[in-house]
């Protein structure tokens, strides 16, 4: 699954998702990727989030959506809303894998309990991040 | 930060072990172009959408990825493609689900966002709608474009695997199979999406 979050100089962030799913899936089997609130959200007023991982746990824990929802409601920073999501609840559920988000002030996170996710992020000054491993 | 962008290419349990010096380059050269992509549009003042589109672009044709030319494959041996899109402005947003002819999902997505009334569209009603668009971004393709040898290696590895587990009758056996499959990272992956 690929996935892009972005804030532009007009202070709008975009969020999207692509994935060719799991192997082997049958029965039209859907994951996370199309659902929006579970691997994509984008809200100008919190953050935006793209997420990759075992797809039908993403789906239960509503990932994306609650990322920004505790920014919201619960005034957590970007870094202590991914946190809370992908290290604490969704390793409760069992779920693994991991998201990028990006808030309105241009922070942003690459949070994941895998042993590795492919990932880039790049700010203003052009400063350029690629990781592969935990 | 004025503007930001930020991507991922998947995970899993993808271990250094298991990658050559090779294919971790390949990845890291195309990560850096995708990113590139979208942040020179931003830098140029471009919008937010645009980058994300065009950065999603880059990693849909590239066959490394699960997505796009390196989607892997169902269980009837087809590929299957999934996308979404979110404005964070508007909170507009668009989906499409199950697509098997469109080269590139994320701009369809984005096109349901735009173009139609709906949120989330799939199956073959999506692909007409991509069709009936005549919209010269969102390219239609034969399913067989986006077959690659390893996705197709993959899906017959995990059919075997699959097999083996049913020939297993008892159910002592089937709770050792499971058990293997816990600590295979291989088999562990072909779940993520």
């Amino acid at each position: 699954t690929v996935g892009c979050v972005a804030l532009d100089k007009n202070g709008n962030i975009a969020a999207g998702t692509s994935t060719g799913g799991m192997t082997n899936k049958k029965y039209g089997r859907i994951g996370d990727a199309p659902i929006i609130g579970s691997g994509t959200y984008a809200n100008n007023a919190t953050c935006g989030v793209s997420s990759t991982g075992h797809g039908e746990y993403f789906i239960r824990a509503q990932v994306a959506y609650d990322i920004s929802a505790l920014m919201e409601y619960s005034g957590l920073t970007l870094k202590e809303a991914t946190d809370k999501v992908i290290q604490d609840k969704l390793v409760k559920l069992g779920g693994t894998g991991g998201v990028v988000a990006l808030d309105h002030y241009g922070n942003i996170s690459m949070d994941f309990n895998t042993p590795g996710m492919y990932r880039a992020m790049m700010n203003d000054k052009g400063e350029l991040v690629v990781g592969m491993y935990k | 930060n004025e503007f930001a962008i930020v991507i991922h290419g998947g995970a899993g349990t993808i271990l250094k072990e298991n990658m050559t010096p090779e294919l971790e380059q390949e990845y890291n050269a195309k990560l850096t172009e995708a990113i590139q992509t979208g942040h020179e549009i931003l830098k140029n003042g471009g919008s937010s959408m645009d980058a994300v589109e065009a950065t999603i672009r880059v990693m849909e044709d590239s066959p490394l990825f699960n997505s796009g030319k390196g989607a892997v494959f169902t269980h009837d041996g087809i590929n299957s493609l999934d996308a979404s899109f979110m404005d964070g402005q508007t909170l507009n947003a668009g989906a499409v689900a199950g697509v098997t002819t469109v080269k590139n999902p994320i701009s369809l997505a984005r096109k349901v966002m735009t173009d139609s009334e709906h949120v989330l569209l799939s199956g073959d009603g999506a692909d007409a709608f991509a069709k009936a668009l005549q919209d010269p971004n969102i390219e239609i393709v034969s399913n067989s474009y986006f077959y690659t040898e390893n996705r197709f290696k993959s899906l017959q590895r995990v059919l075997e695997r699959e097999k083996e587990t049913e020939n297993q009758a008892t159910e002592e056996n089937k709770t050792a199979m499971r058990q293997l499959e816990l600590k295979d990272p291989y088999f562990k992956d072909s779940k993520y999406g």
